[in-house]
């Protein structure tokens, strides 16, 4: 059961709708999906339009019980919310903001989140985990935790700048926390041919990456961004808009590359 | 002499566009202007073609010059490049994503910036500073260290949802350590009329915010985003486009409301 982060550096490039669509596309596709929200903006769970609660446990708590090696109560599965058939959501809170000075200098602090994962892995067939967007704490965490990486990319000129940055800490990870870590797939999201950016962007991402980009575009779509505020992915909301038919043909693709293996 | 922080955690706002456009605009109209880059990304950096040298000191050479209470040498004025005229820049370096493990239990941390902006705004008439998207160690010292924030907000869901976190940090930096921080103006950035979502939004941070919304929109404008590719600020290589007129309004904006104070 791959675990895989949608990981970029470089803020408001699509990972929240990449990491919420395609949970909700496997989900759709009869996989048990569990989608882990590690940033503390919280907009995967807002997705799903799941309050961040103090009543319930979020990730903070799970991280939390990991760090002070206690029971391991609650776990993934406990803090998880079901919000449809086959996928849970485990929510995040504004106390994860500071997750790195709560626990950042105790020991392990960079694979509590493998912890929590490794426990809990077995009862699902995917886990994908939203990240923030920064290469603190909480993505080393992702880094670690995960099998492999899906790296959107906004075809603007600042999204090249970030690459060798994130590729360095990819490469530190895998080196000294996770060897088996690989970038999976680059996503060209909001992806647009009227612009002559996209084209000469599009071109330097191909060179960089070789065969790990995706084949599938992800458009700028109106309907992808309008899904949050009623609580709901677009994928469910608007099935027939272009954003989605993107989502659903980005799942397909992943699924037919898996079954090869 | 203002010191004005450009802040928002939610990523890919126009944090790095505004910043960048508004302090060229600033020095066009005469002002003597220092624009410091405390993101790691580098954005702000790389607007102005300045590659993160390792020869060079950065902002985080000044930050670490300051935590170990040293002559305070480098300066933010010794790392600052001149890159126009009235115009000078303090890079971000990679060094600044390892601040909070390096500096993170020191003494003061959240205030390094604060004791090096001090030093040196007599030198300056204003002084910009570009933030991060997260409200970690060094957004905090960014808004311990500015007068004001200016809050450029996308006219998305997720944009709202931000707010709260953002507003309860000012608040708690204001109540705790810079009793003078206000929200001077919030922008709202990436202005498409035709999109429904727009109007909503709008509505909303307009009810939220009161007077403090800037009445310029800064219109969804492709020479934004062309502009850092050639390594310099969209105001000078494009002046008549869109989005450079809309910049050069939100400052002649600013500089009457701060003649009439
Ligand atoms: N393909 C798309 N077309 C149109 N709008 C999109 C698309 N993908 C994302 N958006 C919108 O763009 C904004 C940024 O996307 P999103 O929040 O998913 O990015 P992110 O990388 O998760 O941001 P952050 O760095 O803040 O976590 C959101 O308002 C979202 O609704
Ligand atoms: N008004 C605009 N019209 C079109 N593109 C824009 C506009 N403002 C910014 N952009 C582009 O959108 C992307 C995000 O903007 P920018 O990098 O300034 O946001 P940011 O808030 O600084 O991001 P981060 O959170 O990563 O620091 C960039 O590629 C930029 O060139
Ligand atoms: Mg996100
Ligand atoms: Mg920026």
């Amino acid at each position: 059961m791959p675990v895989w982060g949608v990981v970029n550096q470089k803020g408001g490039v699509g990972k929240t709708t990449t990491a919420v669509n395609f949970a909700a596309v496997m989900a759709k596709e009869g996989r048990k999906v569990l989608l882990i929200d590690a940033d503390p903006q919280g907009n995967a769970t807002t997705s799903f339009g799941l309050l961040r609660q103090r009543s319930r446990a979020s990730l903070f708590e799970v991280l939390t019980a990991v760090a002070e090696a206690e029971n391991g109560v609650p776990s993934l599965t406990d803090a998880a919310c079901v919000v449809a058939p086959g996928l849970s959501v485990v929510p995040a809170s504004m106390d994860l903001a500071g997750l790195e000075a709560a626990l950042g200098t105790a020991v392990g602090r960079e694979t509590f989140l493998r912890e929590a994962v490794d426990r809990v892995r077995d009862e699902f067939d995917w886990i994908v985990v939203d990240s923030p967007p920064s290469l603190g704490l909480l993505t080393v965490n992702v880094l670690a935790a995960c099998d492999a990486i899906v790296v959107p990319m906004q075809c603007e000129y600042f999204a090249l700048e970030g690459v060798a940055q994130l590729l360095r800490t990819v490469e530190i990870v895998k080196r000294r926390i996770n060897p088996n870590l690989r970038v999976a797939k680059v996503v060209l999201t909001m992806y647009d041919t009227r612009n002559r950016l996209t084209q000469q962007v599009e071109d330097e991402v191909l060179g960089f990456f070789q065969g790990t980009v995706s084949g599938v575009r992800i458009p700028r779509n109106v309907r992808l961004s309008e899904a949050p505020g009623h609580g709901r992915p677009a994928v469910e909301l608007f099935p027939s808009s272009k954003g989605s038919e993107a989502y659903r043909e980005l799942v397909k693709e992943v699924l037919e590359e898996c079954a090869v293996h």
